[in-house]
């Protein structure tokens, strides 16, 4: 049988002149690192669940991209994450939001598939659970990068009402939200 | 947000996704990650599917679950299916992108924004990654 793993870190205002060599270097490396710890996972006999767990574990232990370590920053200065898992064999699926001191989100979502009849939890409860799961918890602290918390200083000096998206493109600079008048930029 | 989607040898699809969501949100705004059917989906008869982007949009237009109900219903290959969320996505005013991978190890990974970083690495090992258009 085949056995295949793809992977993204993210999509947006991503372009070859803003991006000097070496960061660019830094996302090519680490989105190689990412495929091929899952490849060594499926190569292995593993699961895909495993190999897509393995991958993003790597990517949300990278501060380069906008999961786990590196996250952007709440209106409030937090980092709240959220993740969610699949497994097509069986359909069986799990998810955590809103969670601040998870290491990585994705194992949280992969236990509550696998260790509750839930599919989703949020906040609180759902790091108590990770906890009772013996997942590694962190002071919110630990997901701190300073470009990220320079990324909200901006947001906030700008215009402090509106959410930005992690790689937001010139278009969805000026889209209105009409609901909220709740522009989006990058 | 990060993404992955796999085949095993057993062949089984797995697909998840993890994020931070967006700077300055507020009111514990939740995006479309971790909605089962909107930015992660999996199901051995269609795809494995994960979205990045502007997650209000994915999550009205349910875009992972959307992908694997046309190529269920009406045919479509991972890659029609795909693109054609995304266009729907696009109508609504939303961008971002998919990635996703039929049982029979096809890719898909369209976008509509300037670049989206991702990657793929097949049974003989080789590894393709890529970050702009």
């Amino acid at each position: 049988n085949k056995y295949i793993l793809v992977i993204h870190g993210g999509a947006g205002t991503i372009l070859k002149k803003n991006m000097d060599p070496a960061k660019e270097a830094a996302y090519v490396t680490q989105l190689t690192k990412a495929l091929q710890k899952g490849y060594e996972v499926i190569r292995g006999g593993k699961t895909s669940l495993d190999a897509v767990e393995a991958a993003i574990r790597v990517l949300e232990d990278s501060p380069l991209f906008n999961a786990g370590k590196g996250a952007v920053f709440t209106h409030d200065g937090r980092n709240e994450l959220d993740a969610a898992i699949m497994d097509g064999k069986t359909l069986g699926a799990g998810a955590i939001a809103g969670v601040t001191t998870i290491r990585n989100p994705i194992s949280a979502a992969r236990a509550v598939m696998e260790k509750s009849s839930h599919v989703m939890m949020i906040g609180l409860g759902a790091e108590k659970f990770a906890r009772q799961c013996n997942l590694e918890l962190v002071d919110p602290a630990y997901f701190y990068t300073r470009e990220r918390w320079e990324g909200l200083q901006k947001a906030l000096k700008e215009d402090s009402t509106k959410a930005v998206l992690d790689h937001g493109n010139k278009k969805s600079q000026r889209t209105e939200v009409a609901a909220y008048k709740d522009n989006k930029f990058g | 947000t990060v993404g992955a989607v796999a085949l095993d040898k057993m062949g089984n699809l797995a697909a998840g996704t993890s994020t931070g969501g967006m700077t300055n949100k507020k009111y514990g705004r939740v995006g479309d990650s971790p909605i089962i059917g909107a930015g992660t989906y999996a199901n051995n008869l269609t795809a494995a599917i994960s979205c990045t982007g502007w997650g209000e949009f994915y999550i009205r237009s349910v875009v992972a679950h959307d992908v694997s109900a046309m190529m269920e219903y009406k045919g479509l290959s991972v890659a029609e299916a795909s693109a054609l969320a995304l266009e729907k996505v696009a109508k609504l005013g939303g961008e971002g992108g998919i990635i996703a991978l039929d049982k029979n190890g096809r890719i898909a990974m369209p976008f509509n924004t300037a670049g989206m970083y991702r990657g793929s690495v097949t049974e003989n090992g080789k590894i393709e990654v890529e970050i702009y258009k």
